[in-house]
């Protein structure tokens, strides 16, 4: 072999022009087959007729997202597989004493606050998942006595918060992501409704008055009265005290924070509280734009991050009535601060369920989204919800060929209404600081 | 885990001394309208006011 090395003469010959350009040519044909057949691909996805019964649609094609290296390889791996896995393992019971130097040492890890947990004894949880769903001692989480604040839903830090101008949520410094990618394109209507509950019902037209809208005879232009003119004409009703005396405070509540205890007996209904503060809202309201009016309106958007060593519950920051819930089934990428900062669009990819409805501004919505290691998202009036499941993908692709035989583009939610909750107010009312759920492990 | 709120809120009106040279993204010069309470990076407790009208 060293002989031959050695020995060999080395000839040096030009390669053939016609060599390169048909190899540059074959590598385009290919990049155009290859091309031309993901899109064969598609179109028969798009187009494919699923009559037969037991037929399983294919899977739905998996969004790849945009972003630097570390997100490209994120993107490769199971995550929704991943997560269920964390929260199994979680699910598996500690050795009791086990139980508070582990707990301890999650607390000292991640900063929580021990002194607030509601249940001293840390035996009581049996593992990670039972803690980290724990729940708060009663008035440690006092509610802002201003009835016309938005609260804090939830221990975290602000990430961003805003005006929404032109349809769009800045969700960091240059990124921007359409409010339609994040709640939905469709306004909400009966055909497109998946009803997945018995007392879910399909939406119809809201049946809340609006005593406070009127028209000036003279002009035809709308008038909102304001809450004397409203007693003045329509006299003492049961709404008018709540609104008079702030739509949601009662002087007689003691501000104790967290209702945990439930002592509600003597105070009025949630319904009752709502339906109050909405006494000043527009039932005809449209989908998410402001509607026309006298007083100048606008979106305003808020993104509040939990840590991992935060309280996970989430509460109510007004009172409003949820009139429908849509479950995106994205996927499950973490939502640290880095992430957000590094891949677009992270909201609108992630799973996560949007709650509308409407408050005594209009318009509001609450969505919480879904990470890796949280991504069980649940909500206390909706038992049949199901976040990061095993059939969460597949009812997607089930909901995606239902649109396709009634012959409508499929929304890409799972949507139902909760307008059977409550007869008066078209939706479940929640009043500022009930608690709404939560966000489990895996 | 994140909690993205979207609500629609009151801008306020102009103030009258403002009426020159406002704009309408110009929250500052409106009365009677949405305010927020805080920063961004924050840390923030449930029931502690976002905002307010």
């Amino acid at each position: 072999l060293g002989t031959a090395w050695k020995n060999t003469k080395i000839e040096w010959y030009p390669i053939p022009v016609a060599a390169g350009v048909g190899f540059l040519g074959f590598l385009q044909f290919y990049r155009i087959q290859e091309r031309q057949r993901q899109q064969r691909e598609q179109d028969e996805f798009d187009n494919e007729e699923h009559t037969e019964p037991g037929h399983r649609p294919k899977k739905r094609p998996r969004i790849r997202p945009e972003g630097p290296w570390s997100v490209q390889i994120m993107s490769t791996l199971p995550l929704k597989f991943l997560s269920r896995l964390w929260g199994k393992f979680n699910e598996i019971e500690l050795p009791y004493y086990f139980r508070i130097p582990g707990f301890k040492l999650y607390s000292w890890i991640f900063g929580v606050n021990l002194d607030e947990v509601a249940e001293p004894d840390l035996h009581v949880y049996p593992n990670l998942a039972a803690f980290f769903y724990r729940q708060l001692k009663p008035g440690c989480r006092p509610l802002d006595p201003n009835p016309d604040a938005i609260l804090s839903p939830a221990d975290g830090k602000i990430i961003q918060f805003g005006m929404i101008e032109h349809g769009e949520v800045e969700q960091v410094k240059g990124v921007t992501y359409s409010l339609d990618a994040l709640l939905g394109s469709q306004q909400p209507n009966e055909s497109s409704t998946h009803s997945t509950r018995s007392n879910i019902a399909m939406s119809s037209e809201s049946p809340m008055p609006s005593p406070f809208r009127t028209r000036n005879p003279s002009n035809d232009e709308e008038v909102i009265r304001s809450d004397e003119e409203f007693a003045r004409v329509n006299g003492i009703s049961y709404t008018l005290p709540h609104l008079l005396s702030g739509g949601t405070k009662y002087p007689d509540e003691p501000n104790q924070g967290l209702p945990t205890d439930q002592s509600t007996t003597s105070k009025p209904s949630s319904e009752s509280e709502v339906r109050a503060d909405l006494a000043l809202a527009n039932p005809s309201r449209p989908w998410w734009a402001p509607a026309p009016s006298p007083v100048p309106r606008a979106l305003y958007y808020c993104v509040v991050y939990l840590a991992p060593g935060d309280y996970h519950r989430f509460h109510s920051p007004v009172s409003w009535v949820v009139e429908s819930r849509r479950h995106f089934a994205g996927e499950l990428y973490s939502v640290s601060p880095y992430l957000q900062r590094t891949l677009p669009g992270l909201f609108v990819l992630n799973e996560r369920v949007v709650l509308l409805g409407r408050w005594r501004h209009g318009f509001f919505s609450y969505t919480p989204v879904g990470a890796t290691n949280v991504g069980s998202i649940k909500i206390n009036f909706d038992k049949e919800l199901r976040t990061n499941s095993l059939t969460t993908d597949t009812e997607a692709d089930r909901q995606a060929e239902r649109a396709k035989q009634r012959g409508e583009p499929y929304s890409g939610f799972a949507e139902a209404y909760y307008d059977a909750a409550s007869k008066v107010l078209g939706g479940h009312a929640l009043k500022r600081g009930e608690e709404m759920g939560g966000f489990q492990l895996g | 885990s994140t909690i993205v709120l979207v609500f629609e809120a009151p801008k306020g009106r102009r103030r009258r001394s403002f009426d020159e040279g406002f704009s309408d993204d110009d929250e500052d010069k409106r009365v009677g309208g949405w305010k927020w309470n805080i920063d961004i990076g924050q840390k923030v407790k449930v029931g502690q006011a976002l905002g307010s009208v």
